[in-house]
């Protein structure tokens, strides 16, 4: 799976998901990534999330929408609602997010042993790593 | 912050168990596509044209479970899925089982810009990339003989890949 999420310097957000699936996977299966508000969500009032790994516990959690809904409805930070996802809500092993914030607030996590992911700002940041440390 | 972009390459992979070439490959796809996205984004361009130019260059890259080098059904094929979504107006688009378009996340943009749904499935999404004059490609072009591809035997067998 690939993804990306971004803020332009109009302020507007976006998130894409792109994939080929699972490997070896029942044909007809699919996963999280066409399915809006589990593996791509934006919302201009919270956020942009794109998603990676076993899509069906994406689909069942409603991961991206639920980060999104968590900062609206509960008030909380990007990075604490990404983590109350990763950490409380998926179990090890699952996957990763990407997310950005409608303030520029750029969060990955991943609970797998890696996750591919990069990130860029208009401060200069750009970096891309194969293992992101947590 | 003006403007920010994040993107992934996947996850469920153990990159300590990679080869050289993998992980350079690897690397160099992410470094690729964050320039385009980054270019894109600090010349004044949208949000929603950065995440489309960075993942249709990492679905034309073998590298990447996505587009060419896509993992493969138990039955030998690849089976492609895509969504994207504008943060404006919760406007999206998505196409899931798609077997001959060559850059699924552009025609799921075209779902969202085009018609009235939100996704299409399988044969009719194929039908409808082609009414949209969008390049197709004959489902062979998927199975990447690249070294460092997704969807090489040695992948499915020890480092699966997540959807």
């Amino acid at each position: 799976t690939v993804g990306c999420v971004a803020l332009d310097s109009a302020g507007n957000l976006a998130a894409g998901t792109s994939t080929g699936g699972t490997a070896k996977k029942l044909p007809g299966r699919v996963g999280d990534s066409p399915i809006v508000g589990a593996g791509t969500f934006a919302d201009n009032a919270s956020c942009a999330v794109s998603g990676t790994g076993v899509g069906e516990e994406y689909i069942r959690n409603a991961v991206a929408y639920d980060i999104s809904a968590q900062m609206l409805y509960a008030g909380l930070s990007l990075e604490s609602a990404v983590t109350e996802v990763m950490t409380e809500r998926l179990k090890p092993g699952i996957g990763g997010l990407i997310c950005v914030s409608h303030d520029g607030q750029i969060v990955m996590q991943h609970n797998t042993p890696g996750m591919s992911c990069g990130a860029a700002d208009s401060g200069g940041r750009f970096e891309t790593q194969l293992v992101l440390d947590n | 912050t003006r403007w920010a972009i994040a993107i992934h390459g996947g996850a469920g992979g153990d990159p300590s168990k990679w080869n050289d070439e993998k992980r350079s490959a690897r690397r160099e796809g992410l470094e690729a596509a964050l320039t385009i996205g980054r270019d894109l984004l600090a010349g004044g361009g949208s949000a929603l044209d950065a995440v489309e130019a960075v993942i249709r260059s990492m679905e034309d890259n073998a590298s990447f479970n996505a587009g060419r080098g896509a993992v493969l059904t138990k039955e030998g094929n690849a089976e492609l899925d895509a969504s994207i979504m504008d943060g404006r107006t919760r406007a999206c688009g998505a196409i899931a089982g798609v077997t001959t378009i060559k850059n699924p996340i552009s025609t799921a943009r075209l779902v969202m810009t085009e018609t009235k749904h939100v996704l299409l499935a399988g044969p009719g999404a194929d039908a409808f990339a082609a009414s949209q004059n969008v390049p197709l490609v004959d489902p062979k072009y998927f199975l990447s003989r690249r070294p460092g591809r997704s969807n090489s035997s040695t992948d499915t067998g020890q480092d699966p890949h997540f959807g």
